[in-house]
């Protein structure tokens, strides 16, 4: 299967 | 004091429509560079960055940086109440909690305005890197609508693949399913028509459709969209906006167990 990934696991926060 | 005058105010209607489905509420930046917005829809799987340049408006008066926080739905309603031809004035005073939305007709015989409540949100800015993406696909943005719309009749995901062949876009689901395959066509006499892939290495990337199919809400606002697809990196949806900036949509990507 699949799992949906989340932006903050990309881009952090500033 | 803030004084945002934008004469094209229809673009800030569309981008509304673009953006209200994805983030309910969202905080506006002013600053000398122009007013922008960076969001993320509430599961975090999706986020949105606007900029409209300061250069793009007639008038563009920002004594110091100012972060509005937006109901959009709200916005979005006031905005609707313009007429498509108006001339969009958005206003407010230093340490107020109102926005003002001037709507004025162009030959300036009816003047309206509407006046919306600010609220706090807390949000915090995410640094967004500078990437070099493996593949950048430009194509008819009404060419992607109808594919992504198309493809979500059948299935929840779309493969987006990108290899020498051209790009394809692929579902399945329980009736069956279906690929889509563009190849790159720069013949056509309009370069709005055309599709260009520019592929410094085959990529395919798996993504929910229900958020592809609603960034292409910000199809009225430019006729071609840019797909930059790297492996292991959010997808970044791109429509220019003429004269004044952009919108993105930065999706990530379903990953396999």
């Amino acid at each position: 299967g699949c799992n949906q990934s989340t932006i903050t696991e990309f881009f952090g926060k500033i | 004091m803030l004084e945002l005058r934008l004469v094209q105010g229809n673009l800030l209607k569309k981008v509304l429509e673009a953006v209200k489905d994805l983030v309910t509420d969202a905080n506006f930046d002013c600053s000398s560079t122009g007013f922008s917005l960076q969001a993320m829809d509430s599961s975090h799987v999706a986020l949105v960055a606007l900029l409209l340049r300061s250069e793009g408006f007639e008038h563009y008066r920002c004594d110091r940086n100012v972060s509005m926080g937006m109901n959009l739905n709200n916005m979005a309603k006031m905005l609707k109440c313009a007429g498509n031809d108006d001339i969009v004035t958005i206003k407010a005073d230093d340490g107020s909690d109102t926005v003002t939305f001037m709507f004025e007709s162009p030959n300036q015989d009816k003047i309206a305005d509407f006046e919306m409540k600010l609220m706090d949100i807390d949000s915090e800015h995410l640094g967004i890197p500078e990437a070099e993406y493996h593949a950048i696909v430009r194509m008819p943005s009404s060419e992607f609508a109808r594919i992504c719309k198309d493809l979500s009749s059948i299935g929840d995901t779309v493969v987006i693949s990108v290899t020498k062949e051209g790009v394809k876009f692929s579902t399945r689901g329980d009736i069956g399913n279906a690929n889509v395959v563009c190849r790159q066509n720069t013949t056509v006499d309009k370069p709005e028509e055309s599709t260009t892939i520019e592929m410094h290495e085959p990529v395919s990337l798996t993504f929910a459709l229900r958020y592809m199919n609603s960034f292409t809400k910000a199809t009225p606002l430019s006729s071609t969209v840019t797909i930059s697809l790297s492996s292991e990196l959010p997808v970044v949806v791109e429509y220019k906006i003429a004269e004044m900036g952009y919108i993105r949509f930065y999706l990530a990507p379903k990953i396999e167990d």
